[in-house]
C-alpha cells in the first residue's frame, strides 16, 4: 500500500 | 480593536462547518485585510487556509494584528445560536481574553450576544509557495463530492490522472475497481456546471480519500472547485468566495505504489 506524504515536507515553515 | 459585521451568519457557519473535523484549535488572524486562518491535522497531511478579506464585511475594523485563538468545537456551538440569515458581528479588543459575538435577525428585534473564551494556540505556521500547477480543473462541487463519495465506497484511495483526453478518477479496491472520467464542458446557461481543464503537463498524483471527503463539506460554500494538481505537490482544493475569499485546503500526495 502506498505511503502518506507530510504536508509539511512540501511546505516552508516560517 | 476588531470589529466586523457579517451580513449572513450563514457564511461563518458554513467555514466553521467544514473545516471543524479536520482541525480543533485554531488562530483566526486579523488584520487591516481581513481574518485568515492556517492549520495543519493532528497527522500533518492537510492543511486548511481560509481568508476572508475584509471586503467580505461590511463595516471591518481592525487598527493592530489581533490572534483569536478558539476552540472550533466551542466556536461551533455559539454559532448555532445564529439564524442563517443572522448579521453576525465579530468583535475583541486589542489583546483580548475573549471574542464577541452578536447575532441580529433582520426581521426581528431579536439580538443575541455570546462571548467566547481564547486559547493560547502555538501554532506552526507554514510558508506555502506560489506554484505554477501542471493541472488545474474548475468543476461543480457537487459533482467533486459525489464522485469521492462513490470512489470512497470501493477504496481509501484515488488517483488523479489528468491528460489532454480529460481528468480520470480512479480507485481499486478489494471488491473491484471503479473510475470516473471528465472532460472539459461548457453549459451556457448553468455556467456552474462547467467542467474546465487547463493542462500544461500531463499529471498522476493518488491522494486519500477520506480526506478529500473531509473537504467537500465545504460544498455549499462554492458552486465550483477549484483543483491545481503537479506532480509531487500537494493538491490544492479551493472553494472560492465573494470578494476574493477562499477557503483552501491542501493534501499531501501518497508516496510510492
Amino acid at each position: 500500500p502506498a505511503g502518506q506524504g507530510s504536508i509539511k515536507s512540501f511546505f516552508n515553515q516560517s | 480593536m476588531l470589529e466586523a459585521r457579517l451580513e449572513q451568519a450563514n457564511l461563518l457557519k458554513k467555514v466553521v462547518d467544514a473545516i471543524k473535523d479536520l482541525v480543533q484549535d485554531c488562530n483566526f488572524d486579523c488584520n487591516d485585510s481581513g481574518i485568515a486562518l492556517q492549520a495543519m491535522d493532528n497527522s500533518h497531511v492537510a492543511l486548511v487556509s481560509m481568508m476572508l478579506k475584509s471586503e467580505s464585511f461590511s463595516p471591518f475594523r481592525c487598527d493592530r494584528n489581533i490572534a483569536l485563538g478558539i476552540n472550533l468545537t466551542s466556536l461551533t456551538k455559539v454559532l448555532r445560536a445564529a439564524q442563517n440569515e443572522d448579521i453576525l458581528t465579530l468583535k475583541a479588543e486589542d489583546a483580548p481574553d475573549v471574542v464577541n459575538l452578536v447575532f441580529e435577525s433582520a426581521e426581528s428585534d431579536r439580538i443575541s450576544e455570546y462571548d467566547i473564551k481564547l486559547m493560547d494556540i502555538d501554532q506552526e505556521h507554514l510558508g506555502i509557495p506560489e506554484t505554477e500547477y501542471a493541472a488545474t480543473i474548475s468543476m461543480p462541487s457537487a459533482e467533486f463530492q459525489r464522485i469521492c463519495r462513490d470512489l470512497m465506497a470501493l477504496s481509501e484511495s484515488v488517483s488523479i490522472e489528468c491528460s489532454k483526453e480529460g481528468v480520470k478518477f480512479a480507485c481499486q479496491g478489494d471488491i473491484g475497481s471503479g473510475s470516473v472520467t471528465l472532460r472539459s464542458h461548457t453549459n451556457v446557461d448553468k455556467p456552474e456546471m462547467n467542467v474546465e481543464i487547463d493542462l500544461t503537463e500531463p499529471v498522476s498524483l493518488t491522494f486519500s480519500l477520506k480526506y478529500l471527503v473531509g473537504f467537500c463539506k465545504a460544498s455549499s460554500l462554492s458552486g465550483q472547485v477549484k483543483l491545481c494538481l503537479s506532480n509531487e505537490v500537494p493538491l490544492l482544493v479551493e472553494y472560492a468566495l465573494a470578494n476574493n475569499s477562499y477557503l483552501r485546503f491542501y493534501l499531501a500526495p501518497k508516496i510510492g505504489d
